[in-house]
This record gives C-alpha cells, structure tokens and sequence, in this order.
C-alpha cells in the first residue's frame, strides 16, 4: 500500500492511497484503501491516509477517526494519531500519516515498521522505517 | 499556512529486510522531491498527494499499481482513493486490474462522475470512456508476487503485508503459522 497527504500554502488538505490489497485474497474483496473514511480521509483539520490490516481499519474508521479527534475533543495532530493507533484499532495492525492544516506532520504505526517521508516548509525531512 | 507532506509504504516490515532493500529508508524517496517541488510552487495539495502516489505506483518495490499482490486466482484487483478536504471531495475505485494509475482514475471518479465510488466492470468502462492509460495484466505482475501467491497457497493462507513488533507476543519466526520472512517485504 502506498499514500500521500499533503497540506498547501493556502492550508488545503489532501489525502491518496492505493493499493493491491492482499496476497492470495477472494477475489471481489474490498479493503480499507477506497473506502473513504477508513483508510483515507481529509477535511479542512488535517489528511490521513492509512495502510496495514485493512479488516481492521475499516472496523476503526480509523482515517476518519483522527480527523474527528481533532475536530470534537480539540486534540492536536499528534495526538489524534497516537490516540487512534493506540486506542482505536483494538486488535489491530496497522500504520498512518496524517499532516494537519497548520503544516504539521504526523505518523503512527503498531506494526515492526512502516515505509515513510515526510518534509515541511520549515526544512524538516524525515525518512524512516523503523520506530 | 504552511505546506507539508507525508507519504507511507506499506505498515510493517521485515525486522530482517537485507540492508540493500532498505534504501528506500534511508534516502528520499523520488516521490517525495516531486511532492515538494509541486508545494513549493504554489500546486494544490490533491494536485501533489496524486502525483506522488503515481510514481510510487510505478514502483513494483510497492503493493499498489505495478507490483500489486495477486488474487487466489492470480489475478489484479487494484483499489485507490483520494480526498480533497477543500470542499470534502472524495473519488475511490476498486477491482481494476488494467489502469495504470488507479489513483488518477479515482480522481477522475471524483471530479467528472456524479458518483464517490465506482469498482470492477463499471470502473473499468469510466477508466476507458476517460481515455486513462490503459496496460494489459502482465504489466501489474511481478515474478517475485507469482513466487509468494505460490507460497500463500501452499499455505492456504492470506498473506498481509504488515508483520507484528515481537512487543505484541507473536513469534519472530511464524505469524499465523507461515515463516515471517515469507510474508510481502513493504
């Protein structure tokens, strides 16, 4: 699974995922990647877009859920992922990058790693796998 | 405001990925330059979030566009999204298997369907009335997803491209009953 979020200099959010799902799956079956709200998300706080168990984050909303955190308890953008990955996924696995529309960046996972970049306008890149 | 961006792989990785498949970890990505470079001068944020996920799709390192996982019956079924919080647009296709980039076609879905969501057959003839890059099947296949669709069945298992910290108790060595070092690398 691959994804992007991106927040502009005029504070617009987006999100993108995609994906081939999973190995030796049914065909027909649907995971969290085109389901907006699972594993993407955006709005005018922030842009999520997730990947790993998909069953799993679908059960959780968990793109939509961060979004919500920020927009009904005032949580900041680190905040809401920690909350999200920590207490939302239940029994799940699973990873996000969320940027928010201040220009803040954001990653969570409770996987042994998850494939990630992120660089701001202040001159911050970070590139990483591991925790 | 202030741009930034983000871009993920897949969540899990082999704790013992030879040190030469973690490049990727260690440099920045290309994807990431041309992101940047989109938010620098002035694009739109869905603008650079499909741009980037495009390149990353013609990457067979990434389970999404080339190098996508296989069905059970050896087969592509693609899925993308993507949402513009500016108004709350949102375009998602599922069950694509001869699109190049899905994820444009989901943008395509978004901005000239009346519809959020179209799969399989009927993403398919959109895909085509759009006049999308179209590519035939083998075009998504890789060697290396035939050998593990290979391996999955003979475990009749699905196979998840995450793997589980050792902190969550799971053996290092097998997770649902499969040598970890079989399961995808992302």
């Amino acid at each position: 699974t691959v994804g992007c979020t991106a927040v502009d200099k005029y504070g617009r959010c987006a999100a993108a995922t995609s994906t081939g799902g999973l190995m030796n799956k049914i065909n027909g079956r649907i995971g969290d990647s085109p389901l907006i709200g699972s594993g993407t998300y955006a709005c005018r706080d922030c842009a999520v877009s997730c990947t790993g168990e998909g069953e799993a984050i679908i059960r959780a909303t968990l793109a939509r859920d961060v979004a919500a955190l920020m927009e009904y308890k005032g949580m900041g953008l680190k905040e809401a992922v920690d909350c999200a990955i920590k207490e939302k996924l239940d029994k799940g696995f699973a990873g996000l990058i969320a940027v928010s529309a201040k220009g803040e960046v954001a990653y969570g996972f409770n996987t042994s790693g998850m494939f990630r970049a992120c660089a701001d306008e202040d001159g911050f890149m970070e590139v990483a796998i591991w925790e | 405001s202030k741009w930034a961006i983000a871009v993920h792989g897949g969540a899990g990785v082999d704790p013992n990925l030879p040190l030469e498949r973690q490049g990727g970890g260690n440099a920045p990505p290309p994807c990431l330059a041309a992101g940047i470079a989109a938010l620098q001068s002035g694009e739109p944020a869905v603008d650079a979030v499909e741009l980037v996920v495009r390149e990353m799709e013609s990457d067979p390192f990434f389970n999404a566009g080339r190098g996508s996982v296989l069905t059970r019956n050896g087969t592509v079924e693609m899925e993308a999204s993507i949402m513009d919080g500016n108004g709350r647009l949102c375009g998602a296709v599922s069950g694509v298997s001869t699109v190049k980039n899905p994820i444009s076609l989901a943008r395509l879905v978004m901005e000239r369907s009346p519809h959020s969501y179209l799969a399989f057959q009927g993403a398919e003839e959109f895909a085509r009335q759009q006049g999308v890059e179209i590519m035939d099947e083998s075009y998504f296949i890789t060697e290396a997803n035939v050998s593990m669709l290979k391996l999955a069945k003979q475990a009749n298992s699905i196979l998840y491209d995450y793997k589980v910290p050792d902190t969550f108790g799971v053996s290092a060595v097998l997770m649902n009953g499969l040598p970890i070092a079989i399961y995808a690398p992302e």
